[in-house]
């Protein structure tokens, strides 16, 4: 079997000033998601690999540059799932941590659960001992830049990142 | 919203998907990615997806488990998720885009948006792109 990883960082409307940044980071996600396939590692230790480089770089919207709410909160949530043993392990609206993939992760592989939500998914991260980061530091500039532009009665914040249909 | 499926030299095969959700959302609105077959769904038997767009369109037609079902009617990855995503489109008037593995290692990277950031790595060779055809 030849290895292969593909990656995604998010559809819609991407602005050019944006574009170069979040072009090297997929390139940089897939290069080290395949640097574990390569040196054989597997797939799931790979596709976590990837999207937690994702969620470290504030060009994308998970993780660390995430959108915020309409209360200007950031609330992630986040999936993996294991195609030899149909495993899978989901959380959402988490806060705090800096890496949402990593604890769905543990829900899969630590619980007989496949999805933990808001508060309780905190309290599993705590068990686990996933480090709580402050909330500020998942917050960019540009994030909360688009918040404020939304909140204007007027806005359409689904067009805004998701670009008018065809 | 982020993802990545792989396969490995096993075979087997997994996908993860991470996301802030939509600009602005209401407090406590949850989308498509942590909903199995919606933001994500991986089988050895058949192949991986993840996705991302509009959050609730893709739960309507329940997208990556809609690729994986047509996979399994014989469908190539990119064939499969062109299909969902142009019935995903036609049928609740929502986009987005997708990665696809199938286990024989083929893979699509497709939306029915405007651009979506992607990229892929086999053969020791990065593939890249950002618009429809890249």
């Amino acid at each position: 079997m030849i290895p292969v990883v593909v990656v995604h960082g998010g559809a819609g409307h991407v602005p050019r000033e944006r574009s170069e940044k979040s072009m090297e980071g997929v390139c940089s996600a897939a290069r080290a998601g395949y640097t574990i396939l390569r040196g054989g590692g597997n797939s799931m230790d790979a596709v976590v690999e990837t999207v937690t480089q994702l969620e470290n770089n504030p060009a994308f919207n998970a993780g660390c540059g995430s959108v915020l709410t309409n209360k200007g909160d950031v609330e992630m949530d986040a999936i993996v799932m294991d195609g030899k043993t149909l495993g899978s392990g989901a959380v959402s609206a988490v806060r705090n941590i800096a890496n949402p993939i990593q604890l769905a992760r543990l829900v899969m592989d630590k619980t007989s659960h496949v999805y933990l939500t808001a508060e309780g998914a905190s309290q599993f991260a705590r068990s686990m001992g996933i480090p709580e980061v402050p909330p500020e530091s998942l917050v960019t500039e540009y994030s909360r830049m688009r918040w404020k532009k939304n909140l204007r009665p007027d806005a359409n914040p689904v067009e805004c990142q998701m670009g008018k249909m065809g | 919203t982020v993802g990545a499926v792989a396969v490995d030299s096993e075979g087997n095969i997994a996908c993860a998907t991470s996301t802030g959700g939509i600009l602005n959302k209401m407090e406590g609105r949850v989308g498509d990615t942590p909903c199995i077959g919606s933001g994500g769904y991986a089988d050895n038997n058949v192949g991986a997806v993840s996705t991302t767009g509009h959050g609730e369109a893709i739960m309507k037609v329940t997208l990556a488990r809609l690729i994986l079902f047509h996979m399994e009617q014989g469908k190539s990855a990119e064939a499969a998720s062109d299909l969902a995503l142009d019935y995903m489109k036609s049928r609740v008037g929502g986009l987005g885009g997708v990665v696809t593995v199938d286990p024989q290692g083929h893979w699509a990277a497709r939306f029915s948006s405007l651009q979506m950031i992607w990229a892929a790595a086999q053969n020791d060779t990065l593939h890249y792109g950002l618009y429809t055809g890249e």
